[in-house]
């Protein structure tokens, strides 16, 4: 939209919106612009295009600063759990990573610990069967700590590089959940010190303020080491990542953009931030 | 809250006969901050704060309300009168069986729905049918019928392998031979910009003409509500909205934002993941919810 000429009121007033309109929240919209008012003061800056560029890398700076890649330890399995609210897109989210790692040559192994809602191992399973990885799993009705507990043992026995945990959606207000996740962490922690390596909580791009309270809190049941942004695939910027990153300092690692496999790739701040300013 | 903000801005206005349209532009201001962080989407938040100024300004002030209480009580009204009266029920056909098609974005909780929508037409004295007609999602399909076996309500599937306007067209005349008033279709996940599923609606809509399309939209929806809700409308045409994941702690201003676009009601509320977990809506509570 800054294909304009002056960077005047109505200037400003579209940056505004159309970042009120992709998620940013208030709060953060008004420390960007003041930023940017400030930067354009200061360097001189007085057409929209040299500024948005000014803008976008000066946000990529921060936003990539925290992002790395995946934690691996010296000697046995990356173990990365996998969490957040439901529905949010963490078992396709775990199927995308495992095949994306697997065609780095890694050799991968699933656990099912979500042994709560209807079919769940059923669905990780054809996941696993479709990229020809080993699945721990157990009977739906299960205890998912003792499935973390099998999954861990298996992936030290079988010399896997990368073991990913998917556990079921749980809204991070139901404390009770909040604490099973806990136990999962505990268990996993007995059996390899440094584990989990990673834990990753998915995002649904499309959520509204919601998305901080979900990373607040769940960092707090088991720290976060990353975010994997889903569904960017449709008209949601996922401009939610903004606050995250300013408040939490948990970085982007992966986004998603589709049901497949290869609907998935590293987080990259200029283009993310070229599609959210569009 | 909105009320302590409005009441402390407002200190200094009594003594004055009427609400002038600067008092009201002030008060507008922090109303339009609750429900942009209330998640309700912006250009839906400007009309409707257009609204309320015009109502407000030259409003007599009473002795019994505060201009700040006065100015909560036009928004109070104006979102209430929005989110429409709690009576919206499913329609049923005149000749059955009554056909109802859930549709919505990947993970927003059809499936989940489904499977309580029919519990609650079996526990009031419906013979409903189940329609598996995501052929797409892994385990989509196995995912309702442990719902339907939970349930003990029969589930409608040919498998993966027929196109979604099959399968309903012959879990209809199913329905037909075994005396089924309800049909309830669990469809997969899409994005309302993917034509080539938005089309497989269509056909789907066109060759079994439900009574009812419930959009299900998941409460923690920001902005986006605004076009996903449009463009549903638009392409497909939704009757009613199902709101899930209520028992989380969004402020679900999406549901401001669809009923805005759609003008179509809320016709249920999911409150967890337990197939009785369904609940009808009241417009009071979600405008509360709203204000924070
Ligand atoms: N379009 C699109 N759909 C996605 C994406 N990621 C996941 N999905 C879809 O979102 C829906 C939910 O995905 P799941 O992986 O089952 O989500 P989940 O978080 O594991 O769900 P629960 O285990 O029930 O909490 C499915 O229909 C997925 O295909 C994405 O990036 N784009
Ligand atoms: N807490 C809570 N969870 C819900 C509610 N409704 C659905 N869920 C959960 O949300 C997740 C997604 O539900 P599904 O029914 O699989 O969603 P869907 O729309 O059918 O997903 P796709 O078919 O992949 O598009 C599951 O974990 C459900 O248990 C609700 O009202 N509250
Ligand atoms: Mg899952
Ligand atoms: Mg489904």
């Amino acid at each position: 939209f800054y294909f304009w000429k002056k960077l005047d009121g109505e200037f400003w007033e579209e940056l505004e919106d159309l970042m009120l309109s992709s998620d940013v929240g208030v709060a953060t919209t008004g420390k960007i612009i003041d930023e940017l008012k400030d930067i354009a003061h200061k360097e001189r800056i007085t057409e929209p295009m040299p500024l948005m560029e000014r803008m976008k890398d000066y946000i990529a700076d921060i936003l990539s600063s925290r992002s790395k890649s995946l934690i691996k330890p010296a000697s046995g399995p990356a173990v990365i759990l996998v969490v957040g609210v439901n529905g949010v897109g963490k078992t396709t989210s775990i199927a995308k990573l495992a095949y994306w790692l697997k065609s780095n040559d890694s050799k991968v192994m699933l656990a099912a610990a979500d042994t709560f809602r209807a079919a769940a191992i059923d669905q990780l399973q054809i996941w696993a069967n479709s990229l020809g990885v080993d699945i721990i799993k157990t009977k739906e009705g299960g205890d998912p700590s003792a499935v973390c507990f099998d999954a861990v043992a298996a992936a030290k026995a079988r010399k896997a590089d990368y073991l990913i945990i998917d556990t079921a959606g749980r809204l991070h207000s139901k404390s009770n959940l909040m604490e099973e996740l806990k136990k999962i962490r505990r268990v996993i922690a007995r059996e390899i010190p440094d584990a989990p390596h990673e834990t990753l909580i998915v995002l649904d791009a499309a959520t509204g303020k919601n998305a901080l309270a979900q990373a607040k809190t769940f960092s707090e049941a088991a720290p976060l080491t990353g975010i994997i942004l889903a569904k960017l695939d449709g008209t949601a910027k996922g401009g939610i990542i903004l606050t995250i990153s300013d408040e939490l300092s948990v970085p982007v690692k992966f986004i998603g953009f589709g049901e497949k496999p290869e609907d998935f790739a590293a987080f990259n701040a200029a283009e993310f931030l070229d599609a959210l300013f569009a | 809250t909105l009320q302590d903000k409005l009441s402390s801005i407002f200190k200094k206005l009594r003594g004055r006969g009427s609400l002038t349209a600067q008092d009201v532009d002030v008060a507008l201001r922090e109303v339009r901050l609750a429900l942009l962080e209330a998640d309700v989407s912006l250009k839906v938040v400007r009309s409707f704060i257009a609204r309320v100024k015009e109502k407000a300004v030259g409003a007599a002030v009473w002795e019994s309300l505060s201009p700040g209480q006065l100015v909560i009580k036009y928004v109070r009204d104006e979102l209430t009168f929005l989110m429409g009266n709690e009576n919206a029920r499913i329609e049923f056909s005149p000749q059955p069986p009554t056909i109802i098609m859930m549709v919505g974005l990947n993970g927003a909780g059809k499936t989940t729905s489904s499977g309580k929508l029919a519990k609650f037409f079996k526990d009031s004295e419906h013979f409903p049918l189940l329609v598996a007609a995501d052929i797409y999602r892994p385990a989509a399909i196995k995912q309702l019928e442990i719902i339907g076996e939970k349930l003990e309500i029969p589930v409608f599937s040919m498998g993966n392998k027929q196109s979604p306007v099959e399968i309903v067209k012959a879990a209809k005349n199913q329905a037909l031979a075994q005396g089924h008033d309800i049909l309830i279709v669990d469809t997969a996940g899409r994005m309302h910009i993917d034509e080539v599923l938005m089309q497989e609606l269509r056909d789907m809509k066109l060759s079994v003409s439900p009574q009812e399309i419930l959009l299900t939209v998941d409460a923690m929806t920001g902005q986006d509500a605004v076009n996903i809700a449009e463009s549903f409308e638009e392409k497909l045409g939704v009757t009613g909205v199902i709101l899930t994941k209520m028992d989380g702690d969004a402020r679900g201003g999406a549901a401001l934002s669809v009923k805005e676009v759609t003008g179509k009601p809320v016709k249920f509320v999911g409150t967890g993941e337990k197939l009785d977990a369904l609940e009808p809506f009241y417009p009071d509570r979600i405008v509360s919810r709203i204000l924070g």
